[in-house]
């Protein structure tokens, strides 16, 4: 299977709702520094549920704001999976606060092709594609190349762990 | 869970090698480098560490800080595609793996993703690289450009398809 | 000891704006970025922090861990250079300090570096830098290439002075 | 002042007595992954007096060995520096046996043009040239620059510390 594209609604310093793809068997995303490239990874990481202290913020840091408007209120990632065999599944996680007042904490929502779900739920469909957010293994984060090669016996016996 | 674990430490310590050589042969070297994992107790080995070694062609055998950065990066892209081959997700997101390589490198390591993209075998993936270095980038089949929108205060994207063009 | 630290850092709080700006200016963003230091506590400083936060141009205050990678190489040369401006070493080495740095980031830093090894003015310094990218050390008066002779186990290096070609 | 040339004896990939120099005011080193441009600057590193901890290695692993000869028995670093005024002086540390048995220890031992000092003389010395080897502000080492930026605030205190 493969990623068809992804739909992004103001994460980050991705404004409004953004449409990004089609991505094809090898894509490159490139750009100036700053631009957003990173932030787009964290978007991919964000959706298959990585947790937010890889994505540098908490959910809170995560919602688009730029100085001049507020701070959005949600965001939400979609992303669009085409199996090998099968129709397309659209895996969506949102952020939103937890009440109107000023002073809201912020949860996550997950949901497959529109069905709300649980986060458990949301981790084992992704696991029947061989997607283990837990082990990370397909995500490389930018800086983290070569501290893999370095990792201590511990964190690979940790690592392979989590992949048997 | 012993035996999962030992499943996968003999599947990946099985391929580390052939990947490592893949990564690292050349005309001058064809035979490339040479790569292994060890479990430093095989009693009881989750209770303990695995051990991870290369040695880059022509070289002997130092432990890995001592190797330079560009040699660490493809030892580690080297063991990313070993575990890879025993659990195969469907895709890798890389973000900025190529900042440490020098230009033979960077060809080297694109020429795999490119193989591994494109070819019909059981271990095929899709990768998504996010790269500042144009002789890695134009091997791609399509490219996402990213810029800053100043006015506006927020990224944009468009899409190019680069299977029309050749790369000249 | 209290006078000693409070005249580092006031000397160094007073250049790093002004180094910042000269690293970020462009025909765009003529004014640059802003950089400042301040103290956690300013009683007691050498018991507490020294807070340093930098903002590229048209963007608003962030954490320094939410800036780019890029962002952050530049902001920390900025502040290298700052801390020299009070206690000026008379040489630098740099091993590639470019990684993260985009073409127009490259370009920046590199006239920098030309400018503060080429004026006769206080804080000259001589610079050696490591680098991969022709982008930058193309700029250098002279360059000293590394290469690895396979028989003899050997790194060698010849020298190359740069000052009697143009830059194309 | 600035730095002439340096003369490298059997340490790291550098077999056998190497000069490397003339240094412009602004020198580039070149060259492929794995050559040795890194171990050069740890050459300049170790021969100002940085502690071995920074230089990846121990005193007995900089010296150079590559497996199909034995290995170095002894290794030194000259770097030959011109101040603003007056002559040039020749800084040199060596790794020396402290005694002929094979199971020998290493030690440095630290000349200014030729006479042996201790290493705190060796130290003022280079301070006297705004050289502050503790403070390390001039010296950055592969993959350290990012990390600088997002030095915490305590460690920035030290960095001051040292400086003033
Ligand atoms: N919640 C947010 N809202 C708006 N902008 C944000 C938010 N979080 C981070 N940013 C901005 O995103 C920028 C960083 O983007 P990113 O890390 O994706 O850059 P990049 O394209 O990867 O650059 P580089 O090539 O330097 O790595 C920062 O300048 C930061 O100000
Ligand atoms: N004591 C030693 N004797 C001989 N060779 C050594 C010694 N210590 C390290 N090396 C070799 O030096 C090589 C690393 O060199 P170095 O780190 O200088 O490379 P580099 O030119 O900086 O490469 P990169 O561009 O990848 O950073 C390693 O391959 C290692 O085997
Ligand atoms: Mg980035
Ligand atoms: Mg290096």
């Amino acid at each position: 299977g493969r990623i068809v594209r992804l739909e992004i609604e103001d994460f980050k310093s991705y404004r409004g709702l953004q449409q990004i793809g089609p991505f094809k068997a090898f894509t490159a995303v490139v750009g100036p520094n700053g631009s957003g490239k990173s932030n787009l990874m964290d978007a991919i990481g964000f959706v298959l549920g990585v947790r937010t202290a890889h994505l540098r913020g908490s959910l809170k840091e995560l919602l688009h704001s730029n100085g001049t408007e507020a701070a959005a209120k949600r965001s939400a990632v979609r992303l669009v999976y085409q199996p090998s065999t099968g129709d397309e599944i659209i895996f969506s996680r949102a952020i939103l606060p937890n009440s109107h007042s000023s002073n809201a904490t912020f949860v996550s929502q997950y949901r497959i092709d529109d069905r709300q779900v649980s986060a458990d739920a949301y981790n084992a469909c992704l696991l029947s594609f061989n997607v283990l957010v837990k082990a990370r293994n397909f995500l490389v984060f930018q800086g983290d190349i070569e501290s893999i090669a370095a990792m201590g016996a511990k964190e690979l016996t940790n690592l392979f762990e989590q992949i048997s | 869970r012993h035996n999962a674990f030992s499943a996968a430490f003999d599947y990946i310590s099985g391929h580390i090698d052939r990947i490592f050589k893949e990564l690292t042969r050349s005309a001058m070297q064809p035979m490339g480098g040479t790569a292994s994992l060890s479990l430093e107790d095989s009693e009881d080995p989750y209770l303990h560490g695995v051990k991870f070694s290369a040695m880059p062609p022509t070289k002997r055998y130092r432990e890995m800080e001592q190797l330079s950065g560009g040699e660490k990066t493809v030892a580690a892209l080297a063991l990313l595609f070993a575990i890879h081959s025993f659990q195969p997700s469907p895709f890798f997101v890389l973000d900025e793996i190529d900042a440490a390589l020098d230009a033979t490198n960077v060809a080297r390591v694109a020429k795999y993703i490119v193989e591994k993209t494109q070819d019909g075998g059981g271990d095929q993936f899709q990768t998504i690289v996010i790269s500042l270095k144009d002789s890695f980038f134009q091997h791609a089949d399509a490219l996402v450009g990213v810029c800053r929108d100043g006015n506006k205060g927020s990224s944009m994207t468009y899409t190019l398809d680069l299977g029309k063009y050749e790369i000249a």
